[in-house]
């Protein structure tokens, strides 16, 4: 059986809200460490790994392992019936044919429940454990998405090159280009603000903009976004959540 | 020009 009661049901409609739009059906995996998910977008290219640690729960317990196969946007349809400082328990039986959700106004003494239907979902699992990687940057997760934004404007690829001293994107299009450089520094008063890049090897990559936009979703769950970068294999966005994460995976673009 | 790549090319299924 699961039970998981998140303080405010804002945040579990914030890790929704932040992967919906790329991925459609997915299986939570819940046992005693949390709930867990990977799915990837239908063109193959991104994706997602998320884990919500215990720890993000007010209460959270499951004692035997359950899979809850969710359509996304019959979730947030759900999610939206709550407001956001209620609680909200997610609630299964151990061979489950639907999740309980169940929504509580604790001051006005509201109690709201929602059923959702599960589906069997035949996905594969990626392994994506042990990747190694040539630089880490660690940057304010809305100057990321400002970055991406604005450069998407001039074309559909982001190059991303990074150096010892400087992380550098730019967009080459028919109407022009453009480039934003970046430089590691700290920030005592705001460390959020602080722009860390950990470099063993020089990169330069080329991603798709429209699978950024997707990841640029998360920014909301976190102040910093944490980038893994390796020459030639799939880079890795990272929002960290008080307990736990999600990650965006992003196959790069590559000289014919 | 440059061609995307999918993950299937980097990750094995489990």
């Amino acid at each position: 059986m699961l039970e998981g009661k998140f303080e405010e049901a804002s945040l579990f409609k914030r890790i929704i809200d932040s992967f919906k739009d790329c991925v459609q059906l997915v299986n939570f995996n819940c046992n005693e460490h949390g709930i867990a998910a990977q799915a990837v977008d239908d063109s193959r290219v991104l994706l997602v790994s998320l884990s919500i640690g215990t720890e993000s729960f007010q209460e959270f317990r499951c004692d035997r392992g359950v899979t809850l196969g969710v359509d996304l946007s019959s979730l947030s349809k759900i999610l939206r019936c709550g407001n956001n400082n209620d609680n909200l328990t997610l609630i299964a039986d151990d061979t489950p044919d639907s999740v309980l959700l169940l929504f509580e106004d604790t001051k006005k003494d509201r109690i709201s429940e929602y059923s959702l239907k599960l589906m069997d979902i035949d996905a594969d699992f990626l392994d994506i454990e042990g990747m190694e990687y040539d630089t880490v940057i660690t940057m304010p997760s809305a100057e990321f998405a400002k970055v991406v934004r604005d450069l998407n404007q001039l074309s559909d690829s982001l190059n991303i090159l990074v150096t010892k001293d400087t992380v550098k994107f730019v967009a080459e299009g028919d109407i022009g280009s453009g480039s934003v450089i970046v430089k590691p520094h700290t920030d005592m008063d705001k460390p959020q603000e602080s722009v860390k890049v950990e470099l063993d090897k020089p990169v330069d990559l080329t991603f798709g903009s429209k699978y950024l936009l997707d990841i640029i979703k998360g920014a909301g769950l976190s102040d910093q976004i944490t980038i893994k970068l390796s020459a030639e294999t799939p880079a890795l966005f990272e929002f960290s959540l008080q307990s736990g994460y999600l990650q965006f995976f992003l196959a790069p673009k590559f000289n014919e | 020009i440059k061609k995307q790549a999918t993950l299937a090319k980097f990750f094995s299924s489990k």
